[in-house]
């Protein structure tokens, strides 16, 4: 077998027996989706980044995903997205870090690869970078879904009371936090 | 956290990473999904990957680089190399998963959790999505 393009929607705790029938039905649907999307590039003779962009944006825009709409929350209840692309023929690549106004980000790592002479950019100026090339900027609030937004709440109970335990320990509890069930959204 | 990896009529390799991030995170912490070389690399002449796990580990490990460097200096399969890499990412405590496609069209989709959302595609069109172990 030839394969032409893989996709993965994130690893972790998924146990088949929390996972209700119709939750496994709309992955499916969704991961077939962006395999159709990539394959349909490729069919057409496009080029393997336009494939990995459409496959992705499919994966960004729906929100059973951590990527894009449905992405989980900092501490703070934002969403910092990230993401980053490389050319195999030529080496190249580009990435955004830390961006919350983009609404596909791979695409911002996209024009980062294509559209500049640099490799990442994080933040407020990968922002502007965006905006100036044209991408599609949205309100923060548009990434905001109850499911995450419930995610964060049981992570920062789950933290404080971890933050009491410590508290009472010895050793010296490190800054940030890790939330093992959450951390893949 | 999401990722592809294609390649094209021309025999060209491209992989790509979009992530959230981790819930709750603090401090503007980053993952290995922007950083090249950890949790996206691609290079024709080995392969394309996209992976998706512990951000710390996976760029401790430098995962999707050194696995490009197996397959080009030690002549190990996609197969080896991802495992060799995961392992040590295992090891360290960390864990998660990846995809991998090269040049040939050999494809491998592994993964140290209980499950990964994934699926690939042939070149004659044959879809194929799996969730589980």
């Amino acid at each position: 077998k030839k394969y032409v393009l893989v996709v993965h929607g994130g690893a972790g705790t998924i146990l088949k027996k929390n996972m209700t029938a119709e939750k496994e039905k709309a992955y499916t649907e969704a991961l077939t989706q962006a395999l159709q999307a990539g394959y349909n590039v490729i069919k057409n003779g496009g080029a393997s980044l336009d494939a990995v962009e459409a496959a992705i944006h499919v994966l960004e825009d729906n929100p059973l995903f951590n990527a894009g709409k449905g992405a989980v929350f900092t501490h703070d209840g934002r969403n910092e997205l990230d993401a980053s692309i490389m050319d195999g023929k030529t080496l190249k690549a580009g990435a955004v870090a830390g961006v919350t106004t983009i609404r596909n980000p791979i695409t911002a790592a996209r024009a980062v690869m294509d559209r500049s002479e640099h490799v990442m950019m994080v933040g407020k100026g990968a922002e502007i970078f965006a905006k100036e090339a044209g991408l599609t900027i949205v309100d923060p609030k548009y990434f905001w879904t109850k499911e995450r937004w419930k995610g964060l709440q049981e992570a920062i109970k789950e933290d404080s009371v971890k933050a009491v335990l410590d508290h009472n320990s010895k050793t010296t509890s490190k800054l940030g936090t890790i939330n093992r069930d959450y951390k893949f959204g | 956290t999401v990722g592809c990896v294609a390649l094209d009529n021309a025999g060209n390799l491209a992989a790509g990473t979009s992530t959230g991030g981790m819930t709750n995170k603090k401090y503007g912490r980053v993952g290995d999904s922007p950083i090249i070389g950890a949790g996206t690399y691609c290079d024709n002449r080995t392969a394309g990957i996209s992976c998706t796990g512990w951000g710390e580990f996976f760029i401790r490990n430098v995962v999707a680089k050194t696995i490009c460097d197996l397959i080009a200096y030690k002549g190990y399969s996609i197969e080896q190399a991802s495992k060799e890499v995961l392992d040590n990412v295992g090891a360290m405590g960390g864990d998660g998963g990846l995809i991998i496609l090269d040049k040939n069209g050999n494809m491998a989709m592994p993964f140290n959790t209980e499950g990964m959302y994934r699926g690939a595609v042939t070149a004659d069109g044959k879809i194929e999505v799996q969730i589980y172990k």
